[in-house]
């Protein structure tokens, strides 16, 4: 519990830098492997230069995730957090470490994403406007009752890799279905990060939000 | 700190009661969603009645895992931990005492599925004599680098959905490289829950270690 007031404590100082620097910051979430660092890598060539955007990327170990932003031409920031402990989320101290090396006067958007983790992540604020979760259809369709608190705190839920519907014993509107039962409000994107179906309803989304905070 | 070293007592205390009782255990982790539940349906159906099974199923919340179990005909306990806090790994205590509710007399395999979680439960001993690791080849080659404890404490890993390699850019030899250089003495099959390619060998692996067990 302590450890969640600390958190607390530095999310709604980071809120204050943010707020009072005109950045709009996106923490995003999701299982390993269901398409963060790809959805990125794809997103910002379409954003960039218009917005000026920030990464940071966590995980436990490598710099494999910020090494692929950075050949966007965006700056990101790797976190490993198995420097300090190997914590499966990111706090939000490390995130105000981060975000002290970039130039935050001239950033429009600061995206975080977050650790591949379904559960710690979703209890740590780190400061942030919104939250976004990406589900992969690969992953079966009960994930939202199964974790339900993720899905419950985020602000819009993108389904990855539609592009694979074809191969996958797999119903979507019931994935649908299970998030309205834990989130009704949630708007839900259905996108492939490799075919770039769905992307211009993400990149509205995202460009209208932006706007909303200014 | 002191959660783990009671968890490492109940731990010894576990593995002691399944070595005199004669049952061996397997502690099976993965992503959410990698095909846990899946694999075990199929190997279920092959290795019943000759092996004696009982399975006990980890989640935050919904009995859907342990459901889907049941209908194979093994005994299936479903924890969840949203009971006690949400945590997002099965302890040491937890196993005790859904274990209690089995008559390990008679059972020769005791299969625990985990939270869906690459990261915390990886770092706690149940008592089991086995972890297994399933990853999907959905989930890209570079989780083994990413998350190294979770493969370098296992000692099978299991490439599971080859049925989809057809249809993505995915290398998984680079995969096999990257487990070797966590872990090289552990073995790896390829497989698929849905074809059930694979499935001979995973079996025969499996047959082998409950008979040195005995
Ligand atoms: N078919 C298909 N594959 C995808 C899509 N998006 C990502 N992938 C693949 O999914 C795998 C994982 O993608 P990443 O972008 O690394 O996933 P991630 O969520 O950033 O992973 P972590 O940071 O390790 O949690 C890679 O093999 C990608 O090529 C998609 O829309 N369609
Ligand atoms: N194509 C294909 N799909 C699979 C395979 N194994 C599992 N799936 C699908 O993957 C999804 C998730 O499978 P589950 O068995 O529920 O995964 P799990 O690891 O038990 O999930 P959690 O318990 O929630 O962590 C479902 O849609 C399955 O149909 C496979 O070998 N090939
Ligand atoms: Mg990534
Ligand atoms: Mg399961
Ligand atoms: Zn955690
Ligand atoms: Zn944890």
């Amino acid at each position: 519990q302590k450890m969640l007031d600390a958190n607390d404590e530095m999310a709604r100082h980071n809120r204050l830098l943010f707020k009072e620097k005109n950045v709009f910051v996106i923490n995003i979430m999701s299982s390993p492997g269901s398409g963060k660092t790809t959805l990125l890598e794809k997103t910002l060539g379409r954003i960039q230069p218009d917005i000026n955007c920030g990464i940071i990327v966590g995980d436990i170990c490598t710099k494999n995730d910020a090494e692929r932003i950075l050949k966007t031409g965006a700056p990101a920031i790797q976190i490993n957090t198995d420097a300090f402990g190997g914590e499966c989320h990111l706090s939000a101290g490390s995130i105000e470490k981060a975000a002290s090396d970039f130039n935050l006067e001239e950033m429009d958007l600061l995206i975080v994403e977050n650790v591949g983790n379904l559960v710690c992540p979703a209890e740590f604020d780190i400061g942030e406007d919104v939250r976004v979760v990406v589900l992969s259809v690969t992953e079966g369709e009960d994930k939202p009752l199964k974790y339900p608190l993720m899905f419950r705190e985020s602000s819009l839920a993108l389904l990855n890799k539609i592009d694979l519907l074809p191969y996958l014993d797999y119903d979507i509107g019931l994935t649908k279905k299970y998030i309205t039962r834990i989130n009704a409000e949630m708007p839900v994107i259905e996108i492939s990060s490799k075919t770039l179906e769905g992307f211009d309803q993400w990149i509205e989304w995202l460009k209208n939000r932006i706007i909303q905070k200014k």
